[in-house]
């Protein structure tokens, strides 16, 4: 059956929304049908897939107030086995509405998730940075998730409070929450002392969590906002999509082991 | 008499926090008496001035439960003209219920700022990202707002719902709310194509609004949390402590000609 993962974690900018469309695009690219739900009203996933976020009407507004099943709303990509799934243009300038939105209709979010299992392979959700009601609907749809920590990021406290909370949050859920599928490190640069830092207290720490592959910080992987594509599309060779083709095959080796 | 300026963004990891704390300490090393108000539970503030935030008592909590003036409540820091104030380590785990007392003493916030004017000449309040009770309760006590925008952030239409937010939450506020001080750039790199372009955009649509200086990405100012000092204070010589030198004297030359 599907997998359906989000990406979270509670600081902002460390690499979200870049991961989710460059796994979502290299998932496709290895012959998974693939769904990206960019949970996050602000533009990111829409944008580095080509669309500009205020022309997008319809989406999971749609899903959370008409129970208008996910593939009605979902947009094709310039990539055939993936499809996007994004909030409706209304959802930019009213924030608090949508989140208030999300608050209200987890339950409808989650059943919409759960019937988009039958056309998947692979379902990701890209979340806002925090434990906001997005990221709450998100976890209770999810069956794992995946944090990425940005290798300058010394507070390892909010990764433990992360953690933390989506445990504490699990026990409330009927499913049992999702399970930690890894954290994996972004913007790794090991010529500095910090990435050094990060990547050995994040060993001793966390352990076999720590997936193996890390993702250097690259200027192709800054630019993919501009180009409207996905990284591993337009530059397939470069070190930030391989990265990325590198943490898909150890994803799918650990689910082939299970 | 006092300047009362909010640090603020919508989107996460653009550089608030590490522009508060050099820009203060760029302030501190200027002559000005400075207070640094992390408002912002996550350890920013704390551990780039040297401190271990689980080991902070006290702090914003007493502040707004029991009326308590912000001076009783203020760290020395290793710089003598530069003080600090951050909420209690318990708002580290209770984040939810931080945000639900700075939501509810919002006043009592804005009343011990107006206080606090009398011993400092420059208040600098490090925001968390986005709209927040935090947020709120900031820019109801200042007189002006600065705003970093990552050279990376394709996503302009968050800078301009900043600034509507702002304008529309301040037709709600006694003072009339706080002014835009400025927007500057973080995190540029003139190699990369997305920095210039985000350059070039910012300077058509805001103009006047944009400051004359930005700041570099450097590997210097990334490992400021590893030094638990400013990065003006343990290089101030480097690329990056140059820049929020510059942004000082910028502000400062402003403020002599009102
Ligand atoms: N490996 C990388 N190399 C270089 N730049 C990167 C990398 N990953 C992300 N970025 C850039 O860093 C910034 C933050 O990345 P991104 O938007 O993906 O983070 P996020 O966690 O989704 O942020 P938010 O919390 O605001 O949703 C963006 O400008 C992006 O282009
Ligand atoms: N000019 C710079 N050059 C290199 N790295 C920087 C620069 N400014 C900030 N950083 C790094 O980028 C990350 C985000 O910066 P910072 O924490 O100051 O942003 P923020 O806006 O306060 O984030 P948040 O929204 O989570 O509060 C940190 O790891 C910091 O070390
Ligand atoms: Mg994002
Ligand atoms: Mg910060």
């Amino acid at each position: 059956g599907a997998r359906v993962i989000s990406l979270v974690s509670q600081k902002g900018g460390v690499g979200k929304t870049t991961s989710t469309v460059n796994l979502g695009a290299a998932f496709a690219l290895s012959g998974h049908r693939v769904l990206v739900i960019g949970a996050d009203p602000q533009c990111g996933v829409s944008r580095s897939l080509g669309f500009a976020p205020e022309q997008l009407h319809g989406g999971l507004r749609e899903v959370l107030l008409s129970g208008m099943p996910l593939s009605d709303v979902a947009h094709a990509t310039s990539l055939d086995q993936l499809s996007m799934v994004v909030p409706d243009a209304w959802a930019l300038d009213e924030e608090r509405q949508y989140k208030d939105l999300m608050n209200r209709h987890a339950d409808a979010f989650v059943e919409a998730v759960d019937e988009a299992r039958a056309e998947w392979d692979t379902i990701l959700i890209d979340c806002p940075p925090g434990f906001g009601p997005e990221t709450r609907a998100a976890l209770a749809a999810s069956d794992a998730y995946l944090a990425p920590v940005q290798a300058e990021e010394l507070c390892r406290d909010s990764l433990r409070r992360l953690l933390e909370f989506i445990a504490e949050y699990s026990t409330t859920l009927p499913s049992g929450g999702p399970l930690l599928e890894g954290l994996f490190m972004t913007m790794t640069d090991h010529r500095t002392l910090m990435s050094r830092h990060v990547a050995a207290s994040l060993d001793t720490e966390f352990g076999t969590a720590l997936l193996d592959h890390s993702v250097p910080r690259t200027t192709r992987l800054a630019e993919m906002a501009l180009h409207g594509r996905p990284t591993v599309i337009y530059d397939r060779r470069s070190l930030g999509s391989r990265a990325y083709f590198d943490l898909v095959d150890e994803l799918m080796l650990r689910w082939l082991k299970d």
